[in-house]
Parts: structure tokens; C-alpha cells; sequence
């Protein structure tokens, strides 16, 4: 089967995208086909891998015309890593769907041929920073909520939010079987009170569900997408590619991708 | 009269609201009175200056009911700073304005009391990490934008897409005299070359419009408002208090604010 993950917070900067493309990077890495579809209209996930952003390229017209996924897919520079690419028009979606029908199920009715097909182990969706249509349509579509947590202050403000909008849409029965994956610690800066702080709140509220790989705050992860790169391509020995590694082992093992 | 600065930018965790609650607090500090207005449905300069986040408190109500935004008003802990806030309800704005009429002066209605009123003589809007109604409303409420842009690749991305929507809003009649007030550079790393690359790239495409106050990297910007305190009330001698002073200078001067 394939397993479908939505990455989200509404919390902007918080090491969402960065995320998506380095952990689908390190998943592909260890063989297991995995396809990251980008529903930012930022499309921070696409230009991160040397993507350029192209008008049409985005399900923008699959999620409106409620036509299928298929044909969006492209293959990146990572073997066993695919991409949906985004693009500036998908921030329409946000007021376009507001008054069609079954305007939380369109990704999932767009993705359902990929869902069947098997082709793909995982599925990591990445989201914009808010709780609008787009993300409400990948956590509808999603079987796990992975939460990007920066290791600051202001970051843990948010967290009540998206985990009520996730129990609202498994009670409305727009997706019963949506659980929380994880929440995945990021920019953690190993000299700094704060990031320790916040880590050991967090663990003390959420336990089991935090990953026990922190993401370090490391530049190479900035410096990475102003190349096209993933991490692994980049600085294969940086702290940001190790740790992105060892959360991928946590994930594949957590969730049986393999 | 009173001059109103909209902080936006698409891209999230780009330093918007720990610029408009310091930046505000630093021009308060200065004799001059000054008015925040969170527009953000996260809240975060509604907790970062030491509020609860309180239903009705925001101008939700008033701006979909086309009331006066007046009694909204509170005083800080900061003298001459005044604020706002916000609160969840505010993200129902998006979808609800989608549909009627002179939905994007909508917010410029709700602040007109308070524009003819010249109680303060600069209004300041934080902004959600996106391109909607809300940031929408608070550019066509104002005379200037003001861009804060991390040091970092990625932060660079979206640039064109914002100055796009403020050549629409010019163009369209909504808001001719809008113009971008600055681009203030935020996070600067000088210990990395993609700061520094980044920061140099900015000023080659934007000279003038790029403040020459730049503001590092500092972990007490980051821990601040975890104790709901301006940097000023925080450490007022760390990098980032002194930056912000330095910033709000150059701001006062240019806009003749005093
Ligand atoms: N662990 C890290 N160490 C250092 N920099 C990082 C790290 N993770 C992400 N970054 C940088 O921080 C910035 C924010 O990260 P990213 O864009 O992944 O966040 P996001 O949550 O996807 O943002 P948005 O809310 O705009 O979608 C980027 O410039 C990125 O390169
Ligand atoms: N100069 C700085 N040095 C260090 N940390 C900073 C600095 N400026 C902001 N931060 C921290 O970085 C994070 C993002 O900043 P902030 O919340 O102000 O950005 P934002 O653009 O308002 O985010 P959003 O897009 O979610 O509204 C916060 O945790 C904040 O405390
Ligand atoms: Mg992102
Ligand atoms: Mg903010």
C-alpha cells in the first residue's frame, strides 16, 4: 500500500519544506519510492530541487476540474524520488473552492488513481503556512499529520490549532482514520537555552509522538536549495544530512515503509 | 498626519512579527506614538507583547460588519505603543470576504476613524505568511510596505510575487499612492557566506529601498516574547535591541515620522 503523509504548520519558517524534500530525499535513498507533491503556491519544494516554476505544471487545474494526478509526476535528480511540482496560481484554490461541493475531498479524489496505483511507498505533501483549503485538503487526503516544530518560543503558540483542526476533520468524518504521525523538532540549536527549553516542553506534552532525531539548526540546510539541491547532494557529511537520515530510519520503521 | 506601514511577506518565519512588535516598540521609545495592529490569526505580536489571546478582541467583527475599529485599541506595557490584537477567528476573514462587495478596502474602512483621529502618528500591520485578504487589505489600508527578507536563499524566492500584488493594487485603483517603504533584512548571519550573498544580491537589485540597519541573528529576539516583553524590556543592550533602535531611526528619518 501506499502510506500518505501531510507536513504542515501554520506557524511560517519552521523547516516545512526543508523537511519534505530532505526526508522524501533520504526515504528514496534507502530504495523505497517515495513522491513529494508540493501544494505551496511558494513552491519552495520545487525550486529546492532544481525545478523551474512553469504555469500548468501544479494540480491547480486537476483540484478544480477534478481530473486526475497522474501525468504531473516528474522524476527528480534523486533516484526513487518524485515530485508534483506547485506554482503561483494554486494560491487561488484558497477562495476558488470555497463554495464548490466536497471542497475538502478534491486533492484526495485528484490523488485517489496514485493512491490505487501503488507506484509510490509514501506520499509527503508539503503545505503552505496556514490552515486554509490547501491544507486542510492534504490532511484530508493524508493517513499521518507530521507537525514541523521549530525549536522556539513563538513556534509552539500554533500547536493547539492545527491539532484541533485535526480532530475536527477525523469527528466531521472528512477523514476518521487521519492520525498524528509525529512531530518533527527542527532548527534545534544545541547552545541555546531556548531550543532546549522548548525541546524538553514539548517531549513532556507529547512523549512517544516526538521523533527522538532533532533536526540541527545547520546552514548547509539553507544553503542547500539555492542550488537546486537536497541536502544528500549538497554536503552528504553535514549534521543536517546525518540527522535528515536518521529521522528517515525512524519514519521508514514507525510507519512499516518497509 | 498619520502614516500606516503594512510588514508582509508571503514567506513564513521571515522575522515580520518580531519586527513590528520591536520596531514598534523602538519608535514608541522615541516620543513618537505608535499603534500596532495584529492582522495575523496566529497572534503572535498579540502574545509576544504579553496578551492571552481573548475571542472578540480583534477587529474580526469590525471589519465584516464595517464597524469602527476605535474601541479595539489597548495600551502595552511600552509607553507610546499601542496595540491591536488578534485572534483565531480572524482567518475566517479570508473566505468570508471572498464574496462581497469592496472586499479589499475593507480594513481601510475599519481604520478610516482612527487615520482622521491622528491619535498616533504611525499605525504598523503584522501580516499572515500569505497573499490573501487579510495581507491584501492591510497593503490597500497603507502608505507604505515594508518587506522584511531573512538572509537566506529561499527568503529571496517569493520577492517578485509580492511586489507583483503591489503593482496590482497601484493599478487597479484600489491603492495608487502605496509604495514600497524598505526592505529590511532580517537573521543576518555574519559568520555564513549565504547571509552575506544573500544580503549583498538584495542591495544589488534594490539599492535604496534596502534599509542599511541590518538585523543579525540574535537567540534573545527568539526568547523575548516567550516572556510577552520587547526586546527593549527583555535585554536591551543585545545585538537586536540595538539594531531595532538603529532601524527605527533610519525608519523616523525617512518617513519624517518626527
Ligand atoms: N535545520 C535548519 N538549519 C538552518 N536553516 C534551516 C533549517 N531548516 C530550514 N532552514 C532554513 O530556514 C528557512 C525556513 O525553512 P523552510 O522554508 O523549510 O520552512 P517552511 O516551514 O517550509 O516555510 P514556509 O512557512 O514559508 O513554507 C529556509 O530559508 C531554510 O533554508
Ligand atoms: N533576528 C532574529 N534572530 C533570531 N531569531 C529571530 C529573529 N527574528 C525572529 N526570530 C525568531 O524566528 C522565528 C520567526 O520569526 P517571526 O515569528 O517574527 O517571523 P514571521 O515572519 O512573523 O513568521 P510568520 O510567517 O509565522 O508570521 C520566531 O521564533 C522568532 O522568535
Ligand atoms: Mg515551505
Ligand atoms: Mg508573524
Amino acid at each position: 500500500p501506499t502510506t500518505f503523509f501531510t507536513i504542515a504548520n501554520q506557524k511560517g519558517g519552521v523547516g516545512k519544506t526543508t523537511s519534505a524534500i530532505n526526508l522524501g530525499a533520504a526515504i528514496a535513498s534507502k530504495n523505497i519510492s517515495c513522491l513529494l507533491v508540493d501544494l505551496d503556491p511558494q513552491a519552495n519544494a520545487t525550486s529546492g530541487l532544481g525545478f523551474e516554476k512553469e504555469e500548468g505544471q501544479s494540480l491547480y487545474q486537476a483540484i478544480l476540474e477534478e481530473e486526475k494526478a497522474d501525468s504531473k509526476v516528474r522524476e527528480t535528480s534523486t533516484k526513487n524520488l518524485f515530485l508534483i511540482p506547485s506554482e503561483v496560481d494554486m494560491a487561488a484554490v484558497e477562495t476558488e473552492l470555497a463554495n464548490s461541493k466536497n471542497y475538502l475531498v478534491r486533492l484526495r479524489e485528484t490523488l485517489r488513481a496514485i493512491k490505487k496505483s501503488k507506484r509510490f511507498k509514501a506520499v509527503i505533501i508539503d503545505c503552505p503556512p496556514s490552515l486554509g483549503m490547501l491544507s486542510m485538503n492534504a490532511m484530508a487526503a493524508s493517513d499521518f499529520l507530521l507537525i514541523a516544530l521549530q525549536c522556539e518560543y513563538l513556534a509552539m503558540e500554533g500547536l493547539g490549532q492545527i491539532l484541533s483542526v485535526l480532530r475536527q476533520l477525523q469527528e466531521a468524518g472528512v477523514n476518521p482514520d487521519l492520525e498524528l504521525g509525529g512531530i518533527m523538532m527542527t532548527m534545534y540549536d544545541v547552545r541555546t537555552n531556548l531550543s532546549r527549553q522548548v525541546a524538553s516542553d514539548v517531549r513532556q506534552h507529547f512523549g512517544k509522538d516526538v521523533f527522538s532525531t532533532m533536526i540541527p539548526r545547520s546552514i548547509r540546510l539553507g544553503e542547500a536549495p539555492s542550488f537546486g539541491q537536497t541536502i544528500f547532494e549538497y554536503d552528504p557529511l553535514s549534521a543536517g544530512a546525518i540527522a535528515y537520515q536518521e529521522l528517515s530510519t525512524e519514519v521508514i520503521k514507525r510507519f512499516k515503509l518497509k
